[in-house]
């Protein structure tokens, strides 16, 4: 018997947001220690990986370690049916070719739920090497997502300089070339608001526009997004999800020919 | 010009 309850639908909405245009489907590893997935988008540029801690449900039980392949593009229909402030509710039987993702109203007056076909998917998982970064930017999700939307405008790669002065955006095309730069926060009011830099050793990596920007679909998730960078291997985008886990998106970068 | 390189590249099959 799998069982995962959340206090509001809407932190679902937000995950299931965040990788529903680099995934058509997933699976979902469930086990006592939470849930997680992960997945390569269908070109195999990037990869995906959410950790969901079993703490972080207000009601979680696995009793044995399930494995539920699932449409992503029906997930967001179902979760759609749900109110932001809803109760939800995931339920599935050891062995089950389905799942029941269930909402409750605050009140309880509305209850409804939903049952979805599991799929077997050929699951290809990787091991991610452990990694000493070079370079770890932490910065306000918002200013991140508004620098991935503007140099998108401007070239379909972005060259992402970082030092110990700061890190710097910069997209080169027919236009010209947009440079943007973030110097780290002195002291700020907000942690959320502040940008920091961790660096060992200055790095310059270049990355596809396009999935950048995709990654960014997690912004409702966090204030604050993690850039972990190394030479020649994949960039780290880590969004916290508050007291539940972490959404990480890799992405390999483009090399000089 | 640049190519693009997969994850698969850099990460292994478990």
């Amino acid at each position: 018997m799998f069982e995962a309850r959340l206090g509001q639908a809407t932190i679902l909405k937000k995950i299931l947001d965040a990788i529903k245009d680099l995934l058509t489907e997933g699976t979902f590893d469930c086990s006592d220690s939470g849930i997680q997935l992960q997945a390569m988008d269908n070109s195999h540029v990037s990869l995906v990986s959410l950790t969901l801690r079993s703490d972080g449900f207000d009601k979680f039980r696995c009793d044995r370690n399930i494995s539920m392949g699932m449409n992503l593009g029906s997930m967001a229909k179902i979760l759609k049916c749900a109110n932001n402030e809803d109760n939800v509710t995931m339920k599935a039987q050891d062995n089950a070719d389905t799942v029941t993702i269930m909402f409750e109203s605050a009140n309880q007056e509305k209850v409804s739920d939903y049952e979805m076909k599991l799929m077997n998917l050929d699951q290809e998982h990787l091991g991610i090497p452990e990694t000493e970064y070079s370079c770890v930017v932490r910065m306000p999700s918002m200013e991140f997502a508004r620098i991935c939307r503007d140099l998108a405008q401007f070239s379909e790669s972005v060259v992402i300089c970082c030092t110990k002065e700061g890190v710097k955006f910069t997209a080169s095309g027919d236009v010209g070339t947009a440079n943007i730069k973030l110097a780290q926060t002195g002291s700020v009011d907000k942690e959320e608001e502040s940008v920091s830099i961790d660096m060992q050793e200055p790095v310059t990596l270049t990355f596809a526009c396009r999935y950048l920007n995709a990654f960014t679909k997690a912004t409702p998730l966090s204030t604050q997004v993690q850039l972990s960078m190394c030479a020649d291997v994949p960039l780290v985008v880590e969004y916290a999800i508050k007291d539940l886990g972490y959404i990480r998106y890799y992405l390999a970068p483009k090399i000089e020919d | 010009q640049s190519k693009q390189m997969t994850i698969a590249s850099f990460f292994r099959k478990d």
